[in-house]
């Protein structure tokens, strides 16, 4: 039986440009799974970006020193594709009877498809939102998963004219992402824009019953000396009967010097 | 003794909102901004157990009780802040993002809030050009007082302006914009740092976003109405 709760993929990833890699999806998530960093597939930072990838790897130089940047290519110049890049992690994960998987991504820039153990998911784009896929079903009952990401770069990354300026020609405006990445008076172009699973993955355990994005806030009357504290959440019963819950909030303070809880 | 169970009944493979009844706290810790005095933080956890199978699922977040607000000053045009009813003089920092490849660690937003507060400053403003940031970020302002304004992504260079004007209507995807808006504020709205979500960077988004940003975020009906003086049914008893 699974623990219930969250656990962060943050190590074991390996990262292969698009154009290098021959198999589709689901043949990395069933018959040929990349064995290892080695060419075209190389050891990846997530969360991070796919240049933070490429510089981890020393397969470009750092843009933080010098004029190193000028030497990366940028995207507008290499076209979309050069930027577009597979993820690919293992996990292992045991359910019993009742319980459910989900696999979270916080954020991903911009748009990703999803295999887990050859089946595959499309995920929305937007850089600034959360996915979570429900694959309880979809998991190797031995406990080993495979699981590729292919993420894509923003639609409309833009080119940066010669002058510069800030967010370049103003192209990325037009995709629902962070706009520094064309360059700004303050910074100059990021040559991916910033493509990449870019915030935490992980994968979260529960029972039949899940609490999802409670929401927490304070009402104050008396000069704060009467205080309240309202709570709302959203439950969801993945199971199909009906769910009888205790459903319990606790708030509690942290202990402080040598005060202790008996 | 803040502690209380409710029992709910889920029907099968449906998807429920509920709220507690009100928890009473009597001259509770209040969390402070950095130099006006503490950042008390409580832990509040959710857990839900089912019948006939126990534990289901639990949930946790540090929270403050702070009451933030701020309003046009009619005088100067500029934005004046309470907090807890004590008016604040923001010493604020411009934030875009901590790192330009996005290895955002907790060790690294840790060093950045706090290096912020042991400056002096009580606001980081998250420029709209740069991201929403992030739980961790948030955290650490929560723990050392920084108040967190927020931008939401348009700036007045890249949206609306310029010759000849570019992307007048924002983004191309105005439903998208509003997802990803929405699931932001779920993402961050319990964190006692977060002061105010701006619509983005010297410029106002789009009529129908921002209409749709103002909707969203405007303090709901249930907390407009509430007297000053309601005694409420636990503290009638």
């Amino acid at each position: 039986m699974a623990e219930i709760g969250k656990m962060v993929l943050d190590s074991g990833w390996l990262a292969a440009r698009s154009t290098e890699v021959k198999l589709t999806g689901t043949q990395l998530t069933t018959t040929h799974p990349p064995t290892g960093p080695t060419s075209p597939w190389m050891e990846a930072v997530v969360p991070g970006t796919v240049l933070a990838t490429l510089v981890t790897n020393k397969t470009v130089g750092d843009p933080f020193y010098g004029l190193v940047n000028e030497t990366i290519v940028d995207i507008a110049d290499s076209g979309r594709e050069y930027y577009t890049f597979w993820f690919f992690t293992k996990f292992q994960c045991k359910l019993s009877g009742t319980q459910h998987l989900d696999l979270n991504f916080r954020a991903i820039n911009y748009s990703a498809e999803v295999y887990l153990n050859g089946h595959k998911k499309d995920l929305p784009k937007g850089m600034f939102q959360r996915h979570s896929l429900e694959v309880t079903d979809i998991l190797n009952p031995e406990g080993t998963n495979l699981l590729a990401v292919l993420v894509y770069p923003p639609d409309h990354p833009g080119s940066i004219p010669p002058e510069g300026g800030q967010g370049g020609d103003h192209e990325i405006g037009k995709d629902v992402a962070t706009q520094y990445v064309e360059g700004w008076d303050w910074i100059a172009p990021v040559r991916d824009r910033n493509t990449g699973i870019w915030d935490e993955v992980s994968i979260y355990v529960s029972g039949p019953v899940k609490i999802i994005d409670p929401h927490l806030v304070s009402s104050f009357f008396d000069h704060n000396t009467r205080v309240y504290l309202h709570a709302t959440t959203e439950l969801e019963n993945k199971s199909a009967w009906v769910a009888e819950c205790s459903l319990n909030i606790q708030v509690t303070t942290e202990l402080e010097g040598s005060i202790c809880l008996v | 003794e803040h502690l209380q169970t409710q029992h709910v009944s889920v029907p099968p493979g449906a998807r429920i909102q509920y709220t507690f009844p009100q928890l009473f706290f009597y001259k509770p810790n209040l969390w402070w901004p950095n130099g006006m005095g503490k950042q008390s933080l409580y832990n509040v956890s959710i857990t839900i157990d089912v019948k006939g199978y126990g534990k289901s699922d639990s949930w946790g977040q540090l929270f403050g009780f702070r009451k933030i607000e701020s309003h046009i000053d009619s005088a100067t045009g500029g934005r004046l802040f309470k907090v807890n009813g004590q008016p604040i003089f923001i010493r604020g920092g411009n934030w875009i993002l901590s790192d330009c490849l996005l290895r955002l660690s907790e060790e690294r937003y840790k060093t950045d809030v706090k290096f912020h507060a042991d400056m002096n400053l009580n606001m980081i403003r998250c420029w709209g050009g740069g991201l929403a940031e992030r739980p961790e970020f948030y955290h650490y302002c929560d723990v050392y007082g920084l108040l967190v304004w927020q931008e939401f992504w348009i700036t007045g260079d890249v949206d609306g302006r310029g010759i000849p004007v570019s992307n007048p209507n924002g983004p191309l995807d105005h439903d998208l914009f509003m997802l990803c808006a929405r699931d932001t504020v779920k993402l961050l709205r319990n964190h006692p740092s977060l002061a105010l979500w701006v619509g983005g960077n010297e410029q106002v988004p789009p009529p129908d976003l921002n209409t749709a940003l103002k909707n969203d975020l405007k303090l709901h009906p249930f907390f407009e109405n509430q007297s000053e003086n309601a005694m409420s049914v636990e503290d009638m008893s």
